[in-house]
């Protein structure tokens, strides 16, 4: 474990806390995905099986076990919870994400570190999580602007991007045989998918005017 | 030597 790695978890872990409390306390998940936070509980679902299989550490299992409570509780929270659903965009947020999950699946069939069930999974959701922000960027262009919130969401799940890229450099550099292209090729590309949002972002905050994203 | 493996990340 490294500092770099520890910040990224505990940026990972404010995002999704962010969002969860949003929508505890406000009853609204306005201008928020439903389909990527469908597509995170794949995400967290495919890639912790090994939870009651292998065990690392407390805090490994700890983390694992809170990344798959508040994703399935949000989706949960967003499709049934009798205030909260009713605030969902559902014209707006009509991405197709299932067209997402069956190409990561397949490049996870072709692309992988050892062809088992669990590696095989374990890949699946690497790409998976790579392109899951995509229907919430495409819900914030649409909606143009967005609430403070949700774009705390989104700009703490790009630091905790970040931070895992400098984790590797980090590792690259302190471990031997630290390499997993496979890692860290979906990861580069994920961050880059937040790229332009960052920009947008911070522009928002120079001039200190509300976020408003370009058509 | 055995490959690090990345499954000790989250």
């Amino acid at each position: 474990m490294n500092i770099f790695r520890l910040a990224g978890d505990m940026t990972h872990l404010a995002s999704v806390l962010v969002l969860l409390l949003k929508i505890h306390t406000i009853k609204s998940c306005a201008g928020v995905s439903l389909k990527t936070q469908e597509l995170y509980a794949i995400v967290f679902a495919t890639r912790y099986l090994d939870i009651f299989t292998s065990f690392y550490s407390i805090y490994n299992t700890l983390m694992k076990l809170v990344f798959l409570g508040s994703s399935f509780s949000i989706v949960l929270y967003m499709k049934y919870h009798k205030t909260v659903h009713r605030s969902y965009d559902r014209e707006q947020d009509t991405f197709r994400h299932w067209f997402l999950v069956l190409p990561c699946l397949l490049l996870a069939l072709l692309i992988h570190e050892k062809f088992t069930f669990l590696e095989v999974l374990w890949t699946f959701s690497l790409y998976l999580e790579a392109v899951a922000i995509l229907p919430q960027l495409v819900l914030l262009q649409r909606t143009r602007n967005i609430d403070n919130l949700t774009g705390q969401y989104v700009f703490l799940l790009g630091g905790y991007r970040g931070l895992y890229i400098l984790n590797w450099i980090y590792r690259y550099f302190t471990e031997p045989h630290f390499v997993h292209w496979i890692t860290w090729i979906s990861g580069l590309v994920q961050t880059l998918l937040y790229a332009d949002f960052f920009f947008y972002y911070s522009q928002s905050w120079k001039n200190n005017k509300k976020l408003q994203l370009p058509a | 030597p055995n490959k690090s493996n990345m499954k000790d990340e989250l």
